[in-house]
């Protein structure tokens, strides 16, 4: 049981963590996108 | 169950004979070695969360750093904007204040960029949100784009071979901007600008037909936001042909006040000639004097 928690909470840290990466990309294109305008 | 083995009386002088005692500490040894491997992979699992968490952390102050970066300078670009065009600022700031929120207009879902931790039950649904915010985003975009596209038409003039000067003359006033030569036609591209720029948007490129070479090919891109050429000024009409050419080019209210004024013209014109007819005709005149006069007499009666 507590390996399944272990497991559990990985997989659950690692879904964050994927979200947070696309996050991160798209932020950064649309500052790249901004940064352009201003120049 | 064999309790003898379990108490260790002895009960058998041959020990050599019991298999049965060897099969339970292969067995324990078995329970043993499954419990390190478990013991193991759960460290695993703990050194791999601690990565993945560290990792995570560290997206987040990345995460946090960029969108300070972002707002900054979303909000330096919007002082310029609005210190270039301080009208079209005040236009646009119902739209501006509805894209306030960052993490909206990022299309982010919400509390994650802050750092906050979410439920993994809601995960599927904030996903969805996630997912159709940034729909919403990429689907704005050619909205707007569709709103202030151009119109585009194009509009092919007779001219002289020996001609280079690539003009047509549509009755408005135009600019030359830049010619280039392209790949498919030998001939070069002129670009033009509507004079009344930059307040008016419309744009020309004018350019020899490949097929035909006694045609200029017109591509007109905009619509002009002022009144357009005085008829007498227009010598695209005086030619014959070419008089569809400012007909393409009136566009929406122009066209319909000059076909306004053409219906007045042609009552006017109608009114005259059937006076001037009736006038001529003495039975016409005869018959109103006498209905006018029987008119009076009666009026007078009363």
């Amino acid at each position: 049981p507590p390996t399944n928690a272990l497991v559990e909470e990985l997989n659950r840290v690692s879904a964050e963590n994927k979200k947070l990466s696309e996050m991160l990309t798209l932020m950064y294109n649309n500052y790249n996108i901004l940064k352009k305008q201003l120049v | 169950m064999d309790c003898s083995s379990f108490l260790d009386l002895n009960t058998n002088p041959f020990p050599e004979m019991l298999p049965k005692k060897e099969a339970s500490v292969s067995a324990s040894t078995h329970f043993k070695r499954k419990w390190l491997e478990q013991d193991e992979s759960a460290s695993e699992l703990r050194e791999e969360l601690n990565r993945v968490n560290s990792e995570n952390k560290k997206l987040n102050e990345m995460l946090a750093t960029v969108h300070e970066n972002y707002c900054a300078l979303r909000h330096q670009l919007e002082k310029l904007q609005s210190r270039q065009s301080p009208e079209i600022s005040q236009t646009e700031q119902p739209i501006k204040k509805r894209k306030q929120d960052p993490d909206e207009f990022l299309g982010f879902p919400i509390g994650l960029s802050s750092g906050k931790t979410e439920n993994s039950s809601s995960n599927d649904d904030q996903q969805q949100q996630y997912e159709q915010k940034n729909q919403l985003i990429s689907c704005k975009r050619p909205v707007t784009d569709s709103f202030n596209k151009a119109k585009v038409s194009t509009v092919y003039v007779p001219t002289d071979t020996s001609d280079t000067s690539l003009t047509v003359k549509d009755g408005y006033q135009w600019r030359k901007y830049g010619q280039k030569v392209t790949r498919d036609n030998p001939s070069p591209r002129a670009y033009f600008r509507c004079s009344f720029a930059p307040s008016c948007p419309v744009k020309k490129k004018v350019q020899r037909s490949a097929e035909d070479p006694s045609l200029l090919v017109a591509t007109y891109e905009g619509t002009h936001n002022h009144l357009g050429p005085n008829a007498s000024e227009c010598d695209a009409t005086s030619q014959g042909g070419s008089s569809t050419v400012t007909l393409d080019l009136v566009h929406g209210s122009h066209r319909l006040a000059l076909e306004k004024n053409e219906r007045n013209t042609m009552q006017d014109v109608l009114v005259q000639q059937m006076a001037s007819s009736l006038t001529k005709d003495s039975k016409f005149t005869a018959a109103l004097a006498a209905a006018i006069s029987g008119r009076l007499m009666e009026q007078s009666r009363t």
